[in-house]
Formats: structure tokens, sequence, C-alpha cells
């Protein structure tokens, strides 16, 4: 998956 | 962000407020256990060390402050307000919580995207706030009556993992590369945890009745 937006949530 | 992502994050926040609510309105913790608050500290501090490498957006900033500070706040006043310190419920609150810490921390070693500080200590904060709960409700059926804001806590609360369990099945049909089965699979756990403290929140609220605890 795309790891840059993996952490978008809180 | 969707509609289900926004509103979870709405029902933490207000949780938050109700619980800093009823700190300041009444000069009482009681019925909130303290573990599960310090480790909600532990959970966003491990998080949120992104805060320093990576940029998402000023709406995720402002809201991991928010939780970083609320949540410290809440701590240090029932350790060190004077008042409120007094009513903290000390013998009720005896789940060991060390435990909770280091099994997530074990299984954030082994499961982990990758193995970097950084990720390791989001997997840690991912499976240590599944079970930071845990102290909280075993509290609150061993008081059984359970007062109103303290309810409504752990209601909205459990509102918000909800809500992120609808915002990964959005996700997931509209979006097309969307996998992360370690905040989900954790998220279910601890969405699961709040089913049985539902149960009982809703038929108090059916029957206009104070909430009641089964012992």
């Amino acid at each position: 998956h795309d790891f840059d937006d993996y952490h978008d949530e809180l | 962000m969707n509609i289900f992502r926004f509103a979870g994050d709405m029902t933490h926040l207000i949780s938050i407020v109700v619980l800093l609510l009823k700190i300041y309105a009444t000069k009482s913790c009681s019925g909130i256990s303290l573990k599960t608050q310090e480790l909600y500290v532990i959970v966003f501090l491990a998080r949120y060390l992104d805060l320093f490498t990576d940029f998402i957006s000023v709406y995720n900033t402002v809201m991991k402050l928010v939780f970083i500070g609320s949540s410290l706040a809440i701590v240090w006043c029932m350790r060190m307000h004077r008042a409120v310190k007094r009513t903290y419920d000390k013998e009720l609150d005896t789940f060991r919580h060390y435990f909770l810490v280091l099994g997530s921390f074990v299984l954030a070693l082994l499961l982990h995207e990758k193995f970097t500080f950084q990720e390791i200590f989001w997997a840690f904060s991912i499976y240590l706030e599944a079970v930071a709960i845990l102290p909280q409700l075993v509290m609150l059926q061993r008081s059984g009556n359970v007062d109103n804001l303290t309810g409504q806590y752990v209601f909205f609360l459990g509102a918000y993992r909800a809500f992120y369990i609808l915002n990964w099945i959005y996700r997931f049909f509209t979006e097309p590369h969307f996998s992360r089965w370690i905040a989900c699979l954790s998220g279910l756990v601890q969405t699961a945890f709040y089913a049985d403290f539902f149960y009982y929140y809703f038929i108090s609220w059916k029957n206009n009745a104070k909430l009641q605890l089964p012992a």
C-alpha cells in the first residue's frame, strides 16, 4: 500500500 | 476525509470535553480510572511522534496537539489538583495496567509494518489504545452505579470507535488500495469491548433510568 497516507488518521 | 471519520474524531473530542467538564464543574473525578487516562497519555505520545517528521494537514496537527494536551491535563488534575485527587476512587482502580503496556509493546515488536523506531511505536500505540479502556470498564463494573457524565464519557468514546469502523468500511469501498489491517483489527477488538457497556447504556436510556451495570 501507499505508505505515505498510512498514518493519515488520528 | 469522509463524514464517518470526521464524526469519529468529533465524538472523541466530545468525550474528552465531557470528562474535562465533569472534573472542572464537579471538582471530582470519582468513577474515572486514572490508569486508563495514563494509558491514553502513553498512546498519544507514542503515536504522534510523527508530529516532528510528517505533516498531513493543519486539522491533523491541531487534533494531535489537543489529544496530547488534554490527556496530560486530565492526568495532572487527577494526580496533582488538591480537591480533585481526593475524589479519586483508588481502591476501585486496581487493574494492572503495566501488563497492558508490556504486552502491547511486545506485540508491536512482533507485528508491525516496518521495523523502524517510529513504526514500532505507532503499532504499540494502536495495540495499547485497543486495551486502554479496560481499567475504566472494570472500574465501572465494580462501582455498579455510574454517574451521568462518566456514562456519557464512555458512551462517546465507544461512539468514536464505532464511527472509525464505518470510516474504514467506507474507505475500503472508495479507495483503490485501502489496506491497514493492524489498525482495523485492533479497532474491531477495541470496539468489541464496548458492546456490553452499550447494551446497558441503551437499556437505561430506553427505560429513562439511571445507568447501572450488573455486578
